[in-house]
């Protein structure tokens, strides 16, 4: 179980404090507006809500922020000054890791600047992730392994269903190997010579990005 | 390769756009701003960029948009009305599938009974993904795969050191796949039964997410 301050309740900061949470945390929740802070006392009575200015060291001091394990400063583009100034404030009273949100890369700079070891741009990333999953619907996942080597996690492709692995013999014929299966009627499994892919089941597969590029996964 | 079309040129349809150029799939962007449009022309060469009021039929159907696999509408809390209004000309236009951007629950069934078939919350998805990254140090990246599953990237948990995977056999126990291993000392390479993790490896484990969240991944 551990300990941490959350600056700024709006979406971003409420979502993360009702995670942590339900994670089994300890949250100090920061906002200076008194009406955030009274509305979510009854959904979250586990969370210690204070109505505080993140910016004033004196009020920070006096709730102990230095002895938290870590502080998310997720106050938005209405109050980038006070976004700063609050990420410095927690950085010289000892907060050990401070999170905080920026608009853009001079945001992120001075963040950084000011004390904070993670930069997050929540727009930025969830854009990225998003491409991801719209860009492959069967291709559920494709994970770079560094050197030239992948992992897709797809849909079996129609020209292997019903086939067993020792048959389809990818290693050999085409320097795939399947390392793991996900049925789609069950949990995961480690695939075995005999196992038979079906219709639906979806298969992580390895190997290296042309022999993966070139196979039925990306080329249906 | 496939054909994407992105609306709302904020910081989230911007990233996505160059997720999508960069993965080698045909972006139609459009924003209603010519500004914007024309900032972006030589940073994206190969995005087809359109100034163009999304809530314009006669314009989305002159730009074929039905002809396209799916279509994101990214436009933000500034105009709420207008993602409304262009995630319904889409849907009218038949577009097969429409992913748009929410500020909240009532927006988001607003948007899908005008016919997005996802609706995303940015700002409440980064609060959970990065509520998971701060609640356990291990923990590196935190990658939400949609429907409820997740991919996390994290350090060994020590009682996983010195185990192989057929003996953790985590996916018939936990129901985790693991998808790839990242060895302290070493380029990355495919999990099989008989590899053994060791402290300081880095392992990359996909699963349900409330499997993940009650593994020792995220609960050490
Ligand atoms: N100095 C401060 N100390 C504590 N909280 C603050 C301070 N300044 C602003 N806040 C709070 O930070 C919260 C979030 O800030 P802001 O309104 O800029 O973000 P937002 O864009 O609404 O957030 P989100 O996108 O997460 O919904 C607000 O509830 C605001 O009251
Ligand atoms: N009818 C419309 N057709 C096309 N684009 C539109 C329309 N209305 C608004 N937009 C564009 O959508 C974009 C994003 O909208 P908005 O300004 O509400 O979001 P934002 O909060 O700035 O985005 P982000 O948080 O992603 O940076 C703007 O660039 C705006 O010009």
């Amino acid at each position: 179980k551990r300990q941490f301050v959350v600056v700024g309740l709006g979406r971003l900061g409420l979502s993360m404090v009702a995670t942590l949470d339900s994670l089994g945390h300890d949250v100090l929740a920061i906002d200076s507006r008194e009406d955030v802070i009274q509305d979510l006392a009854d959904d979250l009575p586990n969370v210690h809500l204070v109505a505080a200015d993140a910016t004033d060291e004196g009020a920070m001091r006096g709730l102990d922020v230095e002895s938290f394990d870590a502080a998310a400063v997720l106050i938005g583009e209405n109050h980038v000054e006070a976004g700063i100034l609050a990420t410095a404030t927690l950085k010289e009273l000892g907060v050990p890791k401070i999170v905080a949100r920026a608009t853009g890369r001079v945001h992120a700079r001075v963040l950084e600047r000011v004390g904070a070891d993670r930069v997050i741009q929540p727009e930025r990333e969830i854009g990225e992730q998003l491409a991801r999953i719209m860009a492959s619907p069967a291709l559920l996942d494709y994970v770079d392994l560094g050197e030239d080597e992948a992992l897709i996690e797809a849909e079996v492709p129609k020209e292997w269903v019903n086939r067993s692995l020792s048959e389809l013999a990818l290693s050999r014929k085409a320097g795939l190997t399947i390392v793991a299966l996900k049925p789609k009627d069950g949990a995961g499994s480690l695939p075995h010579g005999d196992t038979v892919l079906r219709e639906g089941d979806v298969i992580v597969v390895g190997g290296r990005k042309k022999d993966l590029d070139s196979s039925e996964l990306v080329q249906p």
